[in-house]
């Protein structure tokens, strides 16, 4: 997958960092300091869909060519999470209580066009 | 995102920078209050004292020594359920007279009504004033469905022959709990006469009382098809 930066209009991964203590959630998340919600953004042209993903090979070269030469079977390809972790929260709640808990899917590690 | 709807990404890339991370700032309390099945985030909480809790954070990592103890009951090993969740309750302090004592610990609604429990220890520590094995009686108390009173669920009598931990399985009694109107775990604590109140006298005394859980989020019964 690729990261965000610059001029890329491409699919990549936006980096996105939300400090607990902007918001005010430092005094009932104990850990950790903030949550890296990052998320997929840009273009996902025809003869991209499926990459990353696809191995480099001959078979996807091929692939590509007629993918891009019918046009005619355009289909949506968006761009997507496709390696994600879970966030662990060690947290009080309403009660007091101290909650530890890994919550699947929340942090994207790459994006790719599907 | 549905079909022609602007997904969370596509519509806050077309919001000017400032609005945007605001945008994004509130896309991100929205989604750990909905994964955490939170309605808004908790009140100030009061923490315990932090020698209190930095001691039940070290027993809770301590592999146990007695029968009932599952080896690492915390470590992070990979999880084979889909969210399991970890938790250390904080006594609130009940009734008491001079040899007993009423400890209650209660369970958000919110962790009663979507999980189940694998498992919850009662951890106490008992500091004899003298030689010799002193009789100590553990009840677990529950509502009484005719009453307002509380009845014995179980009662368990322990021989302490020196100042130190230990640990009580009481999984099933909050299993049970989880079905009622306010999940609280009562614990009936007496000590020989002699021995004045069975908690520390001061609040700030890192050998009070807890309760560790480990729960799973009661995920929706999926059937997988091949």
């Amino acid at each position: 997958g690729i990261d965000c930066g610059g001029d890329s209009r491409m699919c990549c991964r936006q980096e996105f960092f939300v400090d607990f203590k902007e918001i005010g959630w430092e005094d009932w998340i104990i850990q950790p300091e903030g949550y890296h919600m990052n998320y997929c953004a840009g273009l996902c042209p025809l003869h991209m869909a499926g990459a990353p993903g696809i191995a480099a090979s001959f078979h996807t070269a091929v692939l590509n060519r007629i993918k891009a030469a019918s046009a005619a079977a355009a289909v949506d390809s968006c761009c997507v999470p496709t390696q994600r972790r879970p966030l662990s929260l060690l947290y009080y709640d309403r009660d007091s209580n101290i909650v530890k808990t890994d919550i699947p899917d929340m942090i994207v590690d790459s994006c790719g066009c599907t | 995102a549905a079909k022609g709807a602007w997904c969370p990404a596509c519509g806050v890339a077309a919001l000017a920078p400032g609005t945007q991370r605001d945008a994004l700032l509130a896309l991100a309390k929205q989604s750990i209050l909905a994964k955490l099945r939170l309605p808004a985030r908790p009140s100030v909480p009061q923490p315990p004292a932090r020698g209190a809790l930095l001691t039940a954070l070290r027993r809770m990592r301590a592999p146990r020594s007695d029968a009932a103890a599952t080896p690492g009951m915390l470590r992070d090993g990979p999880s084979r359920f889909a969210s399991l969740l970890t938790l250390l309750l904080v006594l609130c302090p009940g009734s008491s007279t001079p040899r007993s004592v009423h400890l209650h610990f209660r369970f958000s609604q919110e962790v009663a009504g979507s999980t189940e429990i694998l498992q919850a220890t009662l951890y106490l520590f008992w500091a004899a004033p003298g030689p010799g094995a002193q009789p100590v009686t553990v009840r677990l108390l529950q509502p009484d469905p005719a009453g307002p009173n509380l009845t014995v669920a179980s009662e368990t009598r322990l021989e302490v022959q020196r100042s130190g931990w230990n640990t009580l399985d009481v999984g099933a009694a909050v299993r049970s709990l989880f079905g009622q109107e306010i999940p609280r775990l009562t614990v009936e604590l007496e000590v020989p006469e002699d021995w004045g109140s069975p908690l520390p006298s001061d609040h700030s005394d890192s050998h009070w009382p807890f309760v560790v859980a480990r729960a799973r989020a009661r995920t929706p019964h999926r059937v997988h098809r091949r």
